[in-house]
Parts: C-alpha cells; sequence; structure tokens
C-alpha cells in the first residue's frame, strides 16, 4: 500500500 | 481440560463482533491466566490484541497452556445461535484439541444447546509489543470516537490526528473538501463516561486510514470510554477496557507527506 508503514516496521517479530 | 463459563454470554458475541472484520483465523492462547488473542491483518498494517482474565469467568479451567485455531466466521455463525441472555461455556480438551465445544444455556436452565467447532492448524506471526510511554494518552467517549471515524469517512479516507494539551483535533482532507472535528477536555465528575482527558508529554501529529479505525470501533459496546494513545511515528493504540479484560488495537501510522 503506498504511503502506508506496516506494523513490521515498527515492531519485531516474536 | 480447559473450560470456561462466562455468564454474560452477550460480551463475547460483541468480542467476536469487534475482531472478526479484521481477521479471519486466529489462535486463542488459553493459559492457567486466562485467554489471550494477537493477530495482525492480511495487509500487516493493523493488529488486535484481546486479553480476558481467569477472574472474569465462572469456573475457569486450563491445566495447562495451549492454543485454540478457530475461524472466526465459523465461531460466528455457531454463535448468532446463543441467546443474548445466554450462559456460554467453551470446553476443549487441550491434549488433542480439534474441536471447541459450545454450550448456550438459558437463564432459566431449561434450554441448554452444544455445538462442536472444528478447530484449524493456524500459523500465525506474532509480534512483540513492548510496554511504551506514549507523547499523548486520549480519553474520550467511545461513541463519540465511532462517530468522528464515520463522519469524516464522507471526506477522505484518512484522518491527521493531532493532539495538543488544550484539544485533540481530527482533520480529513478529499476531493469533496476538508472536514475537522476539534474536542476539548472536559470532566463530568457525575457522568465520568462522557469525560474527555489529554495526558500530554509532547504534541504528537500523526496521519491513519479511516478504514482500519472505523474497524476498530466496532470494539464501541464493549465500552463507554476509549482511550487513544500516540507518539510521533509510531503505530496508534486504540484500546476499550473491560470488566473482563482489554481489546487493543494497533495501527501503523501512514508516511507523512
Amino acid at each position: 500500500i503506498n504511503g502506508q508503514y506496516f506494523l513490521c516496521n515498527f515492531y519485531a517479530q516474536k | 481440560m480447559f473450560e470456561a463459563r462466562l455468564t454474560q454470554g452477550a460480551l463475547l458475541k460483541r468480542l467476536l463482533d469487534s475482531v472478526k472484520e479484521l481477521v479471519t483465523d486466529a489462535n486463542f492462547d488459553c493459559s492457567e491466566t486466562g485467554i489471550s488473542l494477537q493477530a495482525m491483518d492480511n495487509s500487516h498494517v493493523a493488529l488486535v490484541s484481546l486479553s480476558l482474565r481467569a477472574e472474569g469467568f465462572n469456573p475457569y479451567r486450563c491445566d495447562r497452556g495451549f492454543s485454540l485455531g478457530v475461524n472466526l466466521n465459523s465461531l460466528n455463525k455457531i454463535m448468532k445461535c446463543a441467546g443474548n441472555e445466554d450462559v456460554i461455556t467453551l470446553k476443549a480438551d487441550d491434549s488433542s484439541a480439534d474441536s471447541l465445544c459450545l454450550l448456550f444455556e438459558n437463564s432459566s436452565n431449561e434450554r441448554v444447546s452444544e455445538y462442536e467447532l472444528k478447530l484449524m492448524d493456524i500459523d500465525q506471526e506474532h509480534l512483540s509489543i513492548p510496554e511504551t510511554d506514549y507523547d499523548a494518552t486520549v480519553m474520550m467517549p467511545s461513541a463519540e470516537f465511532q462517530r468522528i471515524c464515520r463522519d469524516l469517512m464522507v471526506v477522505s479516507e484518512s484522518v491527521t490526528i493531532d493532539v495538543s494539551k488544550d484539544e485533540i483535533k481530527f482533520t480529513a482532507e478529499g476531493e469533496l473538501g476538508t472536514g475537522n472535528v476539534k474536542l476539548k477536555p472536559t470532566s463530568t465528575i457525575d457522568k465520568p463516561e462522557e469525560s474527555i482527558t489529554i495526558e500530554l508529554g509532547q504534541t504528537v501529529s500523526l496521519q491513519f486510514s479511516l478504514k482500519y479505525l472505523s474497524n476498530f470501533t466496532r470494539g464501541t459496546p464493549l465500552s463507554d470510554q476509549v482511550m487513544l494513545c500516540l507518539s510521533d511515528n509510531m503505530p496508534l493504540l486504540v484500546e476499550y477496557k473491560m470488566d473482563i479484560g482489554y481489546i487493543r488495537y494497533y495501527l501503523a501510522p501512514k508516511v507523512g507527506d
């Protein structure tokens, strides 16, 4: 999606 | 053996309603302390995290930790067979949990229905979300937040949320024009459910997709108040607190211009 961050940009995978 | 009996069965219906639009399959992780669920939506932009404490059930029994992999559409179909006043009991055999038993009892205990839901193996990614000190924490009536999301969707598919000490402002800009809603902190001692409070470390301004936000507002029937937690360049946390736990939604911000 253009112009949208993803959650993995902020949180690490467990 | 896993068994959880919820006297307020309608709560389970509402919880399911607040999750099922965001995710289709999810693991309910059961442990001694309660039931939890964490699932991301398909596009990996939003996440829902649900926690229900064991004390909220009567009785609650879970001998060892295990996961129930559930297709939420199927569960929803079965839950529609429960009356709003029914007591709902969930049961599973934790050693070979290939199905979940749902027992619906009416208040006079004259009608008891029992359903078995087939379970599935769900390989789900889990994110580790640390405890965060947010720049801004806003408490407001959940119905107001729902209305703002619904109203601003008329104008645009995104909303900018600005929080300062004196107000929280929601702004939308679209092809037809612009719209904004500003709310000032109020404290109504006799009606705490209507109060608006802002705790601010520093001002924030973030843009989010309204489609996801309005999806989160399916949690509105769970709580009179909603908590919005924001920090610059961090996902938004939207939390609905209940007597027996909470539902939290996380949403990654949109990339600024």
